[in-house]
């Protein structure tokens, strides 16, 4: 791909979180 | 069912079925949703993001979707 290893991370990082985020939010829904 | 909008589910599917490593942008998703407001795209990105569907990634301009696929 054309992403530099410093967008790479980020993404990693940000796709991290918001799976964090989700999970959070599925389980405050039970 | 999945406790979204129609247009929060527009917006979802589109970027889900991008593949590209840097996500679909903003103007893709404009580009493809016209019927739908650039504020109203927003305002989607933004509950989506918030609920951990989808993540900015080379900017905030960006998006992917959090199914793995």
């Amino acid at each position: 791909s054309g992403l530099t290893e410093e967008q790479k991370r980020r993404i990693e990082e940000n796709r991290r979180l918001a799976l964090a985020r989700r999970a959070e939010r599925q389980a405050a829904q039970r | 069912v999945n406790g979204l909008t129609a247009h929060q589910s527009q917006v979802l599917n589109l970027i889900k079925s991008c593949h590209l490593p840097e996500g679909m942008s903003l103007q893709d998703l404009k580009g493809q949703l016209h019927s739908m407001s650039m504020s109203t795209i927003k305002q989607a990105v933004e509950f989506l993001s918030s609920e951990g569907h989808i993540y900015s990634t080379v900017d905030d301009d960006h998006y992917k979707s959090t199914d793995a696929d």
